[in-house]
This record gives C-alpha cells, sequence and structure tokens, in this order.
C-alpha cells in the first residue's frame, strides 16, 4: 500500500459516503443518475466477486463491502425511498445501459489478460468503470444545475482514479513484475474523461461563480 | 503464475 493508492481510496470513499449523506439527509437526488449509480453497482458487483474466495486483507474486504453496500443502497434509494425516488428526473436521465455495457462486455472478452470468467469479469469492470459517469455527465449538461455537493461528488470521483494512476507509476518503478496496461489504459481513458469537467469546475472555483457546464 | 497484483487493488 502506498499513500496514492491510500489517497486514491479515502477519495473514492468519501466521495459515495458524500453522496449517500446527501441523499439520505435532504431525502433528494436531484441532479444525480440513477443510471451511473447502476453502473457502478455492477461494477462493484463484477469486480469484487473474488470477495469471498480470495483474502487478501482486512482493509481490502472492508473497502469492498463498503464500496458494495454504498452504491446498492444509492440505488435503492433513488428507485425505492418513497420520498427521494420523488425527486429522480427519469426523463432527462435518458441514457442507455446497453450502449455502455455492451461494448465493454465486448471488449472484455477480446481483451483481457487471461480467459477466465472471473479474469473476463474483473476485465469488463474496468472497462466499464472508465465509462459509467457518462450518464451523470450528460445529466448534468442537460440539467446546467450542478448543485455543489454533486459537483463535489463527480470531481472526488475523478481525483481518485487520477491518485490511482500516481499509484500505478510508482510501484511500476517499486514493483518489476508490476505490470498491467489494461488496469492503466481503462483508468487513463476514465480520468480523461473528467478532464473537460475538471477544467470547468477549477474555472468555477476560481472565479467563485456557480460551476455552468457548456450545452 | 503470480495471481496479478493489481487484483489486491481496490
Amino acid at each position: 500500500m502506498n499513500i496514492f493508492r491510500l489517497a486514491g481510496d479515502m477519495t473514492h470513499l468519501v466521495s459515495v459516503l458524500v453522496l449517500l449523506l446527501k441523499i439520505h439527509t435532504i431525502k433528494s437526488c436531484a441532479g444525480i443518475s440513477l443510471k451511473t449509480q447502476e453502473l457502478y453497482a455492477l461494477v462493484f458487483t463484477t469486480r469484487y466477486l473474488d470477495l469471498f474466495t480470495d483474502y487478501i486483507s482486512l482493509y481490502n474486504t472492508v473497502m469492498k463491502l463498503i464500496f458494495l453496500g454504498s452504491s446498492f443502497s444509492i440505488v435503492w434509494y433513488i428507485r425505492r425511498h418513497k420520498i427521494v425516488r420523488r425527486s429522480y428526473d427519469k426523463d432527462q436521465d435518458t441514457f442507455r445501459h446497453y450502449f455502455i455495457v455492451l461494448p465493454c462486455l465486448v471488449l472484455a472478452l477480446l481483451i483481457h489478460h487471461k480467459f477466465t470468467f472471473k479474469e473476463v469479469m474483473w476485465t469488463f469492470s474496468l472497462y466499464l468503470e472508465a465509462v459509467a459517469i457518462l450518464p451523470q455527465l450528460v445529466l448534468l449538461q442537460r440539467t446546467r444545475n450542478i448543485d455543489n455537493l454533486t459537483g463535489q461528488y463527480v470531481f472526488l470521483l475523478g481525483a481518485y482514479r487520477a491518485l490511482y494512476i500516481l499509484n500505478w507509476i510508482y510501484r511500476h518503478y517499486t514493483e518489476p513484475h508490476y505490470v498491467h496496461w489494461i488496469t492503466w489504459i481503462a483508468g487513463i481513458v476514465q480520468t480523461l474523461l473528467y478532464a473537460d469537467f475538471f477544467y470547468y469546475y477549477f474555472q468555477s472555483w476560481k472565479n467563485n461563480v456557480k460551476l455552468q457546464l457548456p450545452a | 503464475d503470480n495471481p496479478s497484483v493489481s487484483k489486491d487493488e481496490l
């Protein structure tokens, strides 16, 4: 464990807890894309298949349970909670799941480290995580209103993967056999997707104006 | 073969 990875995990943890806390306290999911949240639940499910088979560390297991629990709770809140669901903007959140899931699945079946079920699912989760934010970014551009909690959520989510890239660079130089180009490419694509959001986020923060994404 | 190390990541 290196500082970049710990910082990345903590940033990721804070991002999902900020979102869960927001939904739980103000009982609203305005501006949040259910599609993205469902895709993240799928990412964690397909990535953590080894949760019960390979024990790596208490930290690893606890964090996996927290990510699984929080992502499914967020989906439950938006779908089932009698108050929260009323604030879900389903007419704007229309990104088709299969436009994202199918290409990632096909890509995982074509490009992977080993052709085993767990390995293909793990690779699928990497590709899926890279693009899972798209419905949320589309929704933000459509609704154009970004309350600061949602802005912070997306920012932290992007920051976590950027920290992971630093972790991969660090491990590449400190652990000789640590080469995982699939992880790296998916992680870089994911961070680049956030790049334009980062740009507008910093602009709004620097000029101290409300965050507006160009249509 | 060595279990791919990045499996110890989240």
